[in-house]
């Protein structure tokens, strides 16, 4: 564990902190995609099925508990309870995100660092995640008004992942043979699809005006 | 059996 990597593990922890309180204590969940949410609960479910076979650490298994039922009660909350879903906006939040799940089935079938059922799996929620901020962002740019807890949202949730490319190099400049590609190039393509949110999102916080993705 | 890589991060 490096100090990189811890601060991504918090700045996800963060963010999936902020929207169950969100959600939890104002019981709304406007700006929110539950398609984006869908997504990050498959890509968690496929993660760490290993959960159950391999033990690294009480904090690694804890996280990915933590991980797993937060994704997965977000969902709950945004379809299932009474209050909380009538808050959340079913026609804005229209990408077929059902068309992002099969490519990265086929990319995590063609391309993998070992052809078992777990790695594939594996590969496919590492591709997954790249993607599944799609229906969020285009969420984003469809609400006038976007909320603070929803734009630091999905500002700690870009920034996770960032400081996951620093633990990377950091690893790969200390752990010999410590290279991994597919998790790189994957993680880093995450990250670039934030860069124009995280362009507005500075412009709003330095001019102290609301948050306003362009149309 | 190849090693399999550690799978430590999250």
């Amino acid at each position: 564990m490096n100090i990189f990597r811890l601060a991504g593990d918090m700045t996800h922890l963060a963010s999936v902190l902020v929207l169950l309180l969100k959600i939890h204590t104002i019981k709304s969940c406007a700006g929110v995609s539950l398609k984006t949410q869908e997504l990050y609960a498959i890509v968690f479910a496929t993660r760490y099925l290993d959960i159950f076979t391999s033990f690294y650490s009480i904090y690694n298994t804890l996280m990915k508990l933590i991980f797993l039922g937060s994704s997965f009660s977000i969902v709950w909350y945004m379809r299932y309870h009474k209050t909380v879903r009538r808050t959340y906006d079913r026609e804005q939040d229209t990408f077929r995100h059902w068309f992002l799940v099969l490519p990265c089935l086929l990319l995590a079938l063609l391309i993998h660092e070992k052809f078992t059922f777990l790695e594939v799996l594996w590969t496919f929620s590492l591709y997954l995640e790249a993607v599944a901020i799609l229906p969020q962002l285009v969420l984003l740019q469809r609400t006038r008004n976007i909320d603070n807890l929803t734009g630091q949202y999905v500002f700690l949730l870009g920034g996770y992942r960032g400081f996951y490319i620093l633990n990377w190099i950091y690893r790969y400049l200390t752990e010999p043979h410590f290279v991994h590609w597919i998790t790189w190039i994957a993680g880093l393509v995450q990250t670039l699809l934030y860069a124009d949110f995280f362009y507005y999102y500075f412009q709003s916080w330095k001019n102290n005006k609301k948050l306003q993705l362009p149309a | 059996l190849t090693q399999s890589y550690k799978k430590d991060e999250l």
